[in-house]
């Protein structure tokens, strides 16, 4: 029986209404490949404009779009984007347009096309995600927003590892504004807040050691109980895989290989942290409210080892310890306490004198006796606003900032809300080895702030290099990182110059507090292949069992897309990184050569693995409908012809997403991506044995 | 476990057997008061083989070593991970080739082989590692524990292994009594130990050596005896006020 409400609600729809919604996503080694089918059924004998909007994650690219519309097929292609045309504005040194405008919460992909008179419209996109570690977890969303209750609605997620899954959770679903972007803090798991009632019965998870199926699939009224409006929120699951302080993950797959790195066990590296807050008039009320919150939670999780001060700024700047940063002690907490608590919002935001002031303390302090040589140093710069004091160009705070830093410290960057210049934050994150994050304007920020200083708040390894046998590989993305934090993860890719070798030597170095750490290992080629093919098969036999409960259009459109992006995955994920690490030197760029180098690469990139990325539009050709509601015959191709197409659906803004490690600061003074120069690696057996006294206890 | 001391200025090799009980912390290497370095060993058992004489086996399930100079640290080596406990921890699994430098103290692991600990450049220990993928009843994963380089180890060192460090000794017929044969004792600290010739394969089974062999837990070949050598814990330096 379906209730009375739910009747009318279907019977009042006049639109072409969603019959089918089925999400298949699964996860091979952290990388997410996502097929939605979506089926509109117009059953009114007049043609009507059916819209699929979907919802992806900002850090995911999608990879192909298909519409099947009155039995015709219209394909999408992927396209690079013109060069924007420079519109004339005047003043010189002013911004480019779009360059200030804020970034995307979310990417919404939204396609609308008529659909014929009680005819069926069928939508299929798919997208690709690198997972990224954050707090010692992947999160994977799915965003579950309809607009309407859905006859049939599904959602499967199937994770493949090479190491066994842990600490699977499904959350509850979760709802409010932009839980996607890659670049938005992460709240910490709240302790006493209770979660969001459940409908169990929808929930299905099957786990193995190193395979877990997650099904979600409500039927109309379960649908209806949770909302009437059809936005049941993101569904979410994170989880984990087994490591251990080794040298890692590392599969290899038809010619190219990806490396995850994430050791444990390590002791934490202290550190030495000035915090610059913004305490400009905008941050009245609940922004400052919430960030002193955030402060004073992350005042007690400092450690004894670390070095603290704090600057707050507006017009003016103030230093909270001139001249020196502070060990952490009981007495020094209870004074910083003190001064977070008498910050008061009122004025312009400096943010050029804030963070030079910020930086040359800190440099400082990194001369001085006290400081010492096995620490991590870090500015975490946070604003809500943009430049209005002092230096408001950002190429020259940029500039500024780069001279200050000298290469000697990493700069994180927060930006609260929608006034910011996400665009100068990124940057000058970027530059200085650093990462941004967003916190949107209705989110809990307290939450957030603390979240990204748990992501950064606990260094285990810095001046981390990762190495490959010389002439072995190539076009291997970033290989050197200035730190490594508690929770995150590094993942290289790169080619095998010699698939027939018989291995490969990788080396890490990287240092710990005083001590060098070298992990060393010889990667059997071909059985690793092997391994890594077992996976594939594992995941693609996991995905077809999942999609043969869907219903035989839906299957088969499904375990098409998703089967044969699966079997190159590794070299996908390369693609992926690759794509990455090309916006962020684009980005990066300090002359126009520079810039078109990175932007031609990222380019063919993107038009290679047919992505959708800043840098390319997708363009799908739109079907004709005739007045009595049937579709137009199909054109007749002549050589030359223009297509008809819809409008591009490009995404919005030009910026690049967050990437999973801090990027290094440019140890050479070249762009680190697709070098095709790799340290050298001297080989070192290893199964050595040294020989020497006799004088020994053994075994018997 | 099989001892076996090298006396290269002597030429010879002198080997003993310690029959001690699971769960038994034995002293190797005691020199806290002036190297500051200290290693010992516990003991685990297993069924000795179908055939043999004994009833049980013992050996080595971990070697800790703890060393005093320039920092106090410790280090704990079972078949399967290495800790290394300075002004923080650090575990190593044993699978992984990896090292660790600390200036003075190393700690290098070759995966699934061995793992050497350098204290201060010129003294350095070798444990290996060895592992059963399928173990009989009677095999237990286990430590063989060697000296690299004792340079460092101060003439004042003891232990079971230690004490032999900068010994001389010499072999010495003692002619026959009545219907015996004559016998070689070995002439060691103004002590004279009755041996034999034996054979014993070191190093993973790679390497033979020919070795005067003591009887009975090493009486007389040892200062004191066996029991004097039982540590009370993992990290027991032996200095009790």
């Amino acid at each position: 029986r379906v209730p009375r409400q739910v009747k009318t609600i279907i019977t009042k729809e006049t639109k072409p209404h969603i019959q089918e919604l089925s999400i298949k996503t699964t996860i091979i080694s952290r990388y997410a490949f996502t097929a939605v089918y979506c089926s509109l059924l117009n059953r009114y004998p007049a043609a009507s404009e059916g819209v699929f909007q979907f919802q992806i994650p900002a850090n995911a690219y999608i990879s192909n779009f298909t519409m099947i519309i009155g039995g015709r097929v219209y394909q999408s292609e992927v396209k690079p984007k013109e060069k924007r045309v420079k519109q004339e504005r005047g003043k010189s040194g002013t911004k480019e347009p779009g360059d200030a405008s804020p970034e995307p919460e979310v990417e919404v992909f939204r396609m609308a096309a008529k659909i014929p008179g009680r005819n069926r419209a069928v939508f299929l996109l798919t997208y690709e995600e690198l997972l990224q570690r954050r707090l010692g977890r992947y999160e994977h969303v799915t965003s579950l927003r309809p607009m309407q209750l859905v006859s049939r609605l599904s959602l499967d997620v199937t994770i493949v590892d090479h190491s066994p899954i842990t600490d699977l959770e499904v959350l509850p679903l979760r709802n409010g504004k932009s839980n996607a972007a890659a670049n938005t803090a992460t709240a910490p798991k709240p302790p006493n807040i209770p979660a969001k009632p459940e409908l169990p019965i929808t929930t299905v998870i099957k786990n193995e050691k190193n395979v877990c199926k997650i099904t979600f699939s409500p039927n109309i009224i379960q649908q209806a109980k949770i909302t009437t409006s059809g936005i049941l929120g993101d569904f979410v699951i994170r989880y984990d895989v087994q490591r251990d302080m080794g040298i890692g993950d590392i599969q290899v797959l038809n010619g190219h290989f990806v490396h995850y790195f994430a050791p444990k066990d390590l002791p934490a590296v202290p550190k030495n942290v000035v915090f610059v807050i913004d305490t400009s008039a905008s941050m009245l009320g609940t922004k400052i409210r919430q960030t002193k919150d955030a402060l004073f939670t992350i005042l007690r999780d400092l450690r004894p080892g670390d070095n603290f001060n704090f600057i707050s700024f507006s017009n003016k700047i103030k230093v909270w310890q001139p001249n020196r940063l502070v060990p952490v002690t009981p007495l020094n907490i209870r004074d910083a306490k003190k001064f977070i608590y008498m910050l008061a919002p009122t004025g312009g935001t400096n943010i050029d004198g804030a963070i030079r002031t910020g930086s040359s303390l800190l440099r400082d302090y990194l001369l001085g006796p006290d400081s010492s040589p096995n620490s991590v140093s870090l500015i975490i710069f946070l604003t809500d606003g943009r430049p209005t004091v002092g230096e408001i160009q950002s190429v020259a705070i940029l500039g500024n900032t780069r001279s200050a830093v000298q290469e000697k410290f990493c700069i994180f960057t927060i930006g609260i809300g929608n006034d910011v210049d996400y665009r100068l934050l990124e940057r000058m994150a970027l530059e200085n080895c650093g990462m941004m994050r967003r916190i949107n304007e209705e989110a809990d920020a307290s939450a957030m702030l603390k979240g990204f200083y748990n992501e950064i708040g606990t260094p285990l390894l810095s001046d981390i290099r990762i190495n490959y046998t010389e002439n072995s590989v190539q076009y291997v993305t970033q290989n050197l990182f200035t730190n490594y934090f508690n929770g995150s993860e590094i993942v290289v890719a790169g080619k095998l110059t010699n698939e027939s070798a018989e291995s490969l030597h990788v080396q890490v170095t990287a240092s710990n507090n005083d001590k060098s750490i070298i992990l060393e290992t010889d990667v059997p080629l071909r059985n690793r292949q092997i391994d890594t093919e077992k996976h594939v098969k594992l995941a693609t036999s996991a995905m077809a069992t999942g999609v043969r409960a869907l219903g035989t259009d839906a299957t088969q459109k499904l375990g098409v897309a998703l089967g044969s992006v699966a079997e190159d995955f590794v070299e996908r994920v390369w693609g992926f990184l690759s794509i990455k690490e090309g916006l962020r030197s684009r980005l990066r760029s300090q002359t126009s050569k520079d810039r078109e180098g990175h932007t031609q690469q990222a380019t063919n990139l993107s038009m290679t693995y047919h992505f959708l990325t800043p840098l390319t539009n997708i363009a799908v050709e739109k079907p004709e409908v005739l007045t009595d509601g049937t579709m137009a015959p199909a054109p007749t191709i002549t050589p030359g012809a223009g297509e008809a197409t819809s409008p591009a659906n490009d995404l919005p803004g030009d910026t690049d997403d967050r990437e999973p490690q801090t990027p290094d600061r440019d140890l050479n003074s070249q762009a680190l991506s697709q070098s095709n120069t790799i340290g050298k690696v001297v080989r070192r057996p290893t199964k050595k044995f040294i020989t020497f006294s006799k004088t020994s206890a053994d075994g018997d | 476990p099989h001892f076996v001391v090298e006396f290269p200025l002597s030429k010879l090799t002198v080997c003993f057997n310690i029959n001690g009980e699971p769960g038994h912390i034995l002293g190797l290497v005691s020199d806290h008061k002036y190297s500051g370095v200290t290693v010992n060993g516990k003991l685990i058992g297993a069924p000795a083989p179908p055939g043999s004489h004994k009833q049980q086996r013992t050996y080595f399930s971990t070697i800790t070593i703890v060393v005093d100079k320039p920092q106090r640290a410790y280090i704990e080596v079972t078949p399967k991970k290495v800790i290394l406990d300075g002004r923080d921890r650090i575990v190593l699994p044993c699978h992984s080739t990896v090292s660790v430098d600390c200036g003075a103290l190393s700690v290098a692991i070759v995966g699934n082989s061995n793992v050497t600990v350098t204290v201060g450049g010129n003294i350095s220990f070798v444990i290996l590692l060895h592992q059963y993928k399928n173990p009989a009843p009677y095999q237990r994963d286990h430590l063989g524990f060697y000296i690299g380089n004792n340079k460092g180890l101060s003439h004042n060192c003891h232990g079971l292994l230690g004490q032999f460090l900068y010994e001389e000794v010499g072999l010495a017929e003692l002619p026959a009594q009545g219907d015996t044969k004559p016998s070689l004792v070995l002439k060691v600290k103004n002590r004279s130990v009755p041996v034999v010739q034996k054979s014993r394969r070191i190093y993973s089974g790679t390497q033979s050596v020919d070795c005067w062999f003591a009887r009975n837990n090493a009486a007389k070949l040892i200062d004191g005896e066996y029991k004097d050598y039982l540590m009370s814990h993992m990290f027991d330096t032996g200095d009790w006020p």
